[in-house]
């Protein structure tokens, strides 16, 4: 599913150069269950920014389903990410002027999905959260673990092929942390692709493969 | 230092009541070193922003020191928030046109104090945080654990009496959180008092009393 060879993101700060992932070489399967873990400032949500494609890398190749995505332009980038990517954003992204229901629609709108359609799988996807009886109030209506339950069901909510989570659960008690993990079990079950940055051992230990980060390079992999 | 006495926090959503806090009593001695635990969304935010003077109850008794809250006007309780009261925000809360050393430096600033030893201060919070190389960055060119530990600093560098810390260890791995535990250790050793939201059992094993919540009520307390 993602191929990656020779990758690098370099950031530019007035006249310094911060180099964020450096050569990387990394291949993930379709329906593999991965963490990445690393300490803060190793390059993790650098490296899943260019595996969403919400970021271009500096140089290096990147297919993803067999497609070079540097070939590809904005409208191409954009279905991509709608269609087939869920993202769940370290700091949730939320539409600080959308209740947690609209937040959690908006990529079923940009998919063409009809109303009835919609409202149900807004439903089930409030439900799965525990955010039924929230899912009426905006982001500073809400605590910080249930506005990470809204970017987490906005992300789930359109069934995607691959989900890259961002610390999912970093916000959360532990009993919530299981909830959010069981749905993330469940997907894969089903044969989607998972990704999840997290700096828990507890919640790496849902997945069946964990990468290492150090200053962007990949220390230790657990499948090799 | 911080006495409660039938505390009520309601926030109104439209036609609905959110009881965030119910009728709660808290005393919290001078140099406590307090967890606060408990599920996302049982108001563990709420309580923290009206120990912290950022919020008023709907009803009750507030003591900070001895003093009424509740009879204070906007000035004195400004003032009191500068001075004594260092908080660190669950979302951090930083001014985005501002470098994470403008940021900490702030409330040195509100304080009245020189340039010079600003300019001291700022690089010794920058250090104590592991910061010094990112000290000119904004902080959308920080990564998520790098913002948290820009909030961390600037709750430290006014070396604050009372410091309220919500989830300040929630996007950083272990190794750096343990750095940032044994900076609250330190600053608790001095006598400063100290009261962290947490939802990991380690980090509240670095305090001395942890009290949980259920829906806004406090359901157990360690030194009880
Ligand atoms: N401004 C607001 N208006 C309406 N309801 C609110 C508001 N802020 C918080 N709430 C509600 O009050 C309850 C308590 O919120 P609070 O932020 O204190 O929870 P918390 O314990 O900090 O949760 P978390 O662990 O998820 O951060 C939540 O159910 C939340 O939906
Ligand atoms: N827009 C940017 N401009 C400049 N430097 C950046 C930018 N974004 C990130 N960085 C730097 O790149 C490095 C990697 O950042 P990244 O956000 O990928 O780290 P991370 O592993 O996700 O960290 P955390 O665990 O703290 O979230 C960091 O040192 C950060 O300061
Ligand atoms: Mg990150
Ligand atoms: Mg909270």
């Amino acid at each position: 599913l993602i191929e990656m060879t020779g990758l690098n993101r370099i950031y530019t700060v007035g006249a310094e150069k911060v180099h964020a992932v450096r050569d990387m070489d990394l291949v993930v399967k379709t329906g593999e269950y991965m963490s990445i873990m690393g300490a803060s400032g190793s390059g993790k949500s650098t490296l899943m920014n260019l595996i969403g494609c919400l970021d271009t890398p500096t140089s290096g190749n990147y297919l993803l389903n067999g497609l070079d995505v540097s070939v590809m332009n904005d409208d191409e980038l954009a279905t991509i990410r709608n269609r087939e990517i869920g993202f769940v954003f370290q700091t949730f992204n939320l539409l600080a002027r959308s209740t947690a229901a609209q937040n959690i629609e908006l990529p079923l709108i940009y998919g063409g999905v009809s109303e009835r359609e919609r409202k149900q799988r807004v439903a089930e996807a409030v439900e799965a959260v525990s955010l039924t009886d929230r899912a009426h109030h905006k982001p500073n209506e809400l605590s910080g673990g249930q506005r990470q339950r809204v970017a987490i069901a906005r992300a789930l909510v359109c069934n995607p092929s691959l989900l890259l989570a961002d610390e999912p659960t970093g916000n959360l008690d532990s009993k919530t942390s299981e909830e959010i993990m069981g749905l993330l079990d469940d997907l894969n079950n089903k044969g989607h692709t998972i990704i999840v940055v997290t700096h828990e051992e507890d919640i790496a230990d849902h997945t069946s493969r964990i990468i290492r980060l150090i200053d962007g390079v990949i220390s230790s992999d657990s499948s090799l």
